[in-house]
C-alpha cells in the first residue's frame, strides 16, 4: 500500500 | 519534500500565526469560531501522536510541535484570556454533528485497523470539515474582519497546495494516499465560495461581506 509514507506529511 | 508541500506548510503556518497574532494584537476574538479552533486542536493532537515515537526530520518534528503549541495557545486566548470577546451567540455550529460521523467513518474506512492509524484517519477526516463552524459563523454575521479573511485564505490555500503536492508525488514518486486526497479535496471544495469572495472583494480592498 502506498499510504506508508503519508506519515512524512504534516 | 517538494515545493508545493513546502509552500503549503508555510501557508498553513502563516495562517495559524496570523490568527494568533490577530487575537493577541486586537485583544479580541470577535468573528473567530472557537469551535473550529477546538477541532483544529483535536486534529493536530490526534495526528501528531507519533511526535515523540516516530522521528522523520527536524523540520517535521518542529512543525508538528509548533502547530500543536499555536493551536493550544489560540484556544487558550479564545476561551480564557479574551473570553469576554468570544461571540458565542454566533458560534453555534454543533461540533458533535461533525465529530461523531467523522469518528464513525474513521473506524470504517482506514488503511489499517490500529489505534494510531484510526486516530490519524480521524484527524484527516476531521480536518476536512473543521472549518465549517468558522464559515457558518461568517455566514451568520454576514461579514469577516479582513485579517480573519487572510487567515482563511492562507488556511484554504495550504490544503489546495497539498493537492498539487499529491499530484506531483503520484507522477514522480508513484505515491498516493486516497484517504488524504479525498479528504483534502473535500476540505478545499468547502473553501471555494470563500475563495471567490476573497478574490473578488478582499483583493480589491473591500471588506469581506456575504450577500445578506
Amino acid at each position: 500500500k502506498y499510504s506508508e509514507d503519508t506519515k512524512d506529511e504534516l | 519534500m517538494n515545493i508545493f508541500r513546502l509552500v503549503g506548510d508555510l501557508s498553513h503556518l502563516l495562517a495559524i500565526l496570523l490568527l494568533l497574532w490577530k487575537i493577541w494584537k486586537t485583544r479580541s476574538c470577535a468573528g473567530v469560531s472557537g469551535k473550529s479552533q477546538i477541532m483544529f486542536g483535536l486534529v493536530y493532537i490526534t495526528r501528531y501522536l507519533d511526535l515523540f515515537t516516530n522521528f522523520i526530520s527536524i523540520y517535521n518534528t518542529t512543525m508538528k510541535a509548533i502547530f500543536i503549541a499555536v493551536a493550544i495557545a489560540t484556544i487558550y486566548l479564545i476561551y480564557f484570556k479574551f473570553k469576554a470577546t468570544y461571540d458565542s451567540n454566533h458560534d453555534t455550529f454543533r461540533m458533535e454533528f461533525l465529530i461523531v460521523p467523522v469518528g464513525g467513518l474513521a473506524f470504517l474506512v482506514n488503511h489499517d485497523f490500529t489505534a494510531l492509524e484510526i486516530l490519524w484517519t480521524f484527524s484527516i477526516y476531521l480536518e476536512s470539515v473543521a472549518i465549517l463552524p468558522q464559515l457558518f459563523m461568517i455566514s451568520k454575521t454576514g461579514e469577516a474582519e479582513t485579517i480573519t479573511s487572510h487567515y482563511l485564505f492562507a488556511l484554504g490555500s495550504y490544503r489546495a497546495l497539498y493537492i498539487v503536492n499529491w499530484v506531483y508525488r503520484y507522477y514522480f514518486e508513484g505515491f498516493f494516499d486516497l484517504i488524504a486526497i479525498v479528504a483534502g479535496c473535500v476540505q478545499t471544495i468547502l473553501y471555494c465560495d470563500f475563495f471567490y469572495l476573497y478574490v473578488t472583494k478582499v483583493m480589491h480592498g473591500k471588506k469581506l461581506s456575504l450577500p445578506a
